[in-house]
């Protein structure tokens, strides 16, 4: 595009002009679709990359948890690098001809605007809890999966608060709305940062999922393709298990829906940042974290169900 | 806007449960406002925590105290921060 700089950070405006940047440069392939507000009342906008017609569609997120700052922007590099490379990449071109991509930059717009202007460590929603002082709810322990299980607190004022209820948080219930609404997703794919894991369901119970045997394979070879590119490993496997049980997340939510194909990317730290991760880093993170989520894409267009 | 000065992010790794566990307690002392950015879950696995100036002396004498293994992973969070800034200040100049 013109003079984007993809390797700094953005702030709100910058990234949803940008947006429009896209969908101008590729009429015909991205369109912008509202599916919502947040809690300030800030849009929730998704680009479409379609072909023409409603196929089955993958889905992408990333920022759901604000203060992770390279998942938004390795987000909207990915959405140049699909809408640049339809026609010239055999892969990506063959996805777009079969299905759609629906890809959500900033899934946690308010959260991400005071995480620029006021505490650069916040994680949560902004929405108000009666009878607490706090603000927000963790997003990613909003949803309606195992809601309020082991992993989440009923703390307003920790970090990892599962809310007052399940898709209490109006920005979960946008996206439950949308897909739900769609009918068709295949593949939703979710980013965050940090700790370089790659994981797919389930977090709020231990038990092996159905599918558990396909999505590690498929995990592990999108974990050997990012690697590949610049060295950055990768740990994979079930949430409970890499991680810790955690109720109430996204892909426990969207697997129960029937996505089978759902995961969740813990993005790099490599240089021991943290979610602080320097800006030089940004479009490494986002070439290796391309060669993933093709590998899972191109899995969900073969395998279809 | 909030400032982080002299708030350091350690690296601890447990070693066992029992250690887990004094860690897990250990955030619930909310008067220590720690941050874990990567909780402790796994014996052996290294855990992230924030944890404010003011509070520094305290927690590193209680992880020495228990044998927890801990190191410096960001020495000053408000530098990095600062050097954030500073880079998207300078970038959105460059882009207008």
């Amino acid at each position: 595009s013109g003079n984007f700089n993809f390797a700094a950070y953005h702030t709100l405006e910058e990234i949803s002009q940008e947006m429009d940047n896209i969908v101008a440069e590729h009429p015909g392939l991205v369109t912008k679709v509202n599916i919502g507000q947040s809690f300030e009342k800030r849009p929730m906008n998704v680009l479409k990359f379609s072909t023409g017609g409603d196929k089955p569609a993958i889905w992408l997120d990333a920022g759901i948890h604000a203060r992770e700052w390279v998942t938004q922007a390795t987000a909207l590099w990915t959405a140049n690098k699909i809408a640049s490379d339809y026609g010239s990449d055999p892969s990506i071109t063959s996805i777009l001809d079969t299905m759609d991509i629906f890809l959500l930059p900033v899934t946690n717009p308010d959260g991400y605007v005071f995480s620029q202007t006021k505490n650069r460590m916040w994680r949560k929603t902004r929405s108000k809890v009666s009878g607490s002082v706090c603000v927000g709810v963790d997003p990613n322990r909003n949803w309606d999966a195992g809601f309020g299980g082991p992993g989440a607190s009923n703390n307003p004022c920790s970090d990892s608060y599962h809310g007052p209820r399940a898709n209490s948080e109006v920005e979960v219930k946008s996206i439950v709305d949308f897909i739900k609404s769609h009918g068709r997703i295949k593949a939703f794919i979710t980013l965050h940062s940090y700790s370089q894991l790659l994981m797919f369901p389930y977090g709020y119970t231990c038990a092996k999922s159905d599918n558990f045997d396909e999505l590690n394979e498929v995990a592990q070879k999108a974990a050997r393709s990012l690697t590949g590119l610049h060295g950055t490993k990768y740990k994979v496997g079930a949430i409970c298990s890499v991680i810790y049980q955690a109720s109430g997340s996204t892909i426990d939510w969207t697997y129960s829906q029937g996505i089978k194909y759902s995961f969740t990317f813990e993005l790099r730290d490599t240089g021991r940042y943290g979610f602080l991760l320097p800006a030089s880093q940004i479009i490494p993170t986002a070439q290796e974290t391309w060669l993933a989520l093709r590998t899972i894409m191109e899995h969900t267009l073969n395998h279809p169900y | 806007r909030e400032t982080f000065v002299g708030d350091q992010v350690l690296e601890v790794i447990p070693r066992n449960e029992e250690q887990i566990r004094h860690l897990v307690n250990l955030e619930a002392e909310e008067h220590l406002q720690l941050d874990f950015w990567k909780s402790p879950t796994i014996p052996g696995e290294t855990a992230h925590v924030r944890v404010p100036f003011v509070s520094a002396q305290a927690v590193k004498a209680f992880l020495e105290s228990q044998g927890i293994a801990y190191s410096i992973m960001i020495e000053d969070v408000q530098v990095l921060l600062d050097k954030e800034d500073e880079e998207m200040l300078l970038n959105q100049r460059r882009e207008r």
